[in-house]
């Protein structure tokens, strides 16, 4: 099965 | 002072619909080039990018910058009471703790106005910036959110593997297993219904379907949909408005 990844793994706080 | 003047109501009925099963609440924020937002989803997996440029609206200003908290679902609701092709204003003053809605009626001699209260809301925003893009994708939206639906019946991810003349969509499943393959076509007579694949470098890139669900809720607001896809990075999903965009960002699924 996958595993779901989350934006804050790709993007930065402003 | 914020005032814009929408054409027609359906514009931002469709922009809200669009968003506030994913978003509850967000912060339109609004400036003289127009009013944008961003928001991210509960699970921070999704992330919405909304511009309404100011050319989108019949009249607009804005004197000073100013954000405005607002409750989409609430938001929705007093939308809902316009007609679609009721002229539609929002305004605000500079310190506003309501957001002034005003419908009319186009035949009747009929005007509506609404306050809706506003929200103090305190997001983090996440610094999205340029991406680079390996494979864009751009076909009619009303196919693509066919394909999301019918694949998702066979699975919570959604494969989609981009080639160079091919882009396919697979779900694997308790059930089955199935595949939607598409290719570029270019139709002259429906320039709407043609399908561009642009690919620099090969994708395979899993996503959640239960949040394809969410984004192809924005199906009415264009009739096509570019998909821009990297390895290993979040896909973007982009809807044109007539001046501006409601794009998503979504956070892939990677193999455990």
């Amino acid at each position: 099965s996958k595993k779901q990844s989350s934006l804050a793994q790709f993007f930065g706080k402003t | 002072m914020l005032e814009g003047k929408f054409e027609e109501a359906s514009l931002l009925k469709k922009i809200v619909e669009a968003m506030k099963d994913c978003v509850s609440s967000c912060n339109f924020n609004c400036t003289e080039n127009g009013i944008s937002v961003q928001a991210v989803d509960n699970s921070r997996v999704l992330l919405i990018s909304l511009l309404i440029e100011k050319d989108t609206f019949e009249e607009y200003r804005c004197d000073r910058n100013i954000t405005l908290g607002v409750g989409l679902g609430s938001l929705s609701k007093i939308i809902g009471n316009g007609a679609n092709s009721d002229y539609l204003t929002i305004s605000a003053d500079d310190d506003a703790d309501k957001l002034n809605i005003i419908f009319e009626d186009k035949v009747k001699d009929k005007i509506s106005e609404y306050n809706l209260k506003l929200l103090d809301i305190d997001a983090d925003l996440l610094d999205v910036g340029p991406m680079d893009t390996d494979a864009t994708i751009t076909l009619p939206s009303a196919d693509f959110a066919k394909i999301c639906k019918d694949m998702k019946v066979l699975s919570e991810s959604l494969q989609i593997i981009v080639t160079k003349d091919s882009a396919l969509f697979q779900s694997v499943g308790d059930i089955g297993t199935g595949n939607i393959v598409i290719r570029p076509k270019t139709d002259i007579d429906h320039p709407e219904e043609s399908v561009t694949i642009s690919l620099d470098k090969p994708i395979d890139l899993s996503f959640g379907s239960k949040y394809l669900s969410d984004i192809i809720k924005a199906t009415s607001l264009s009739q096509k949909v570019t998909i821009k896809l990297t390895d290993q990075s979040p896909g973007v999903f982009e809807y044109k408005l007539p001046s501006g965009y409601l794009r998503f960002y979504l956070a892939p699924k990677f193999d455990e």
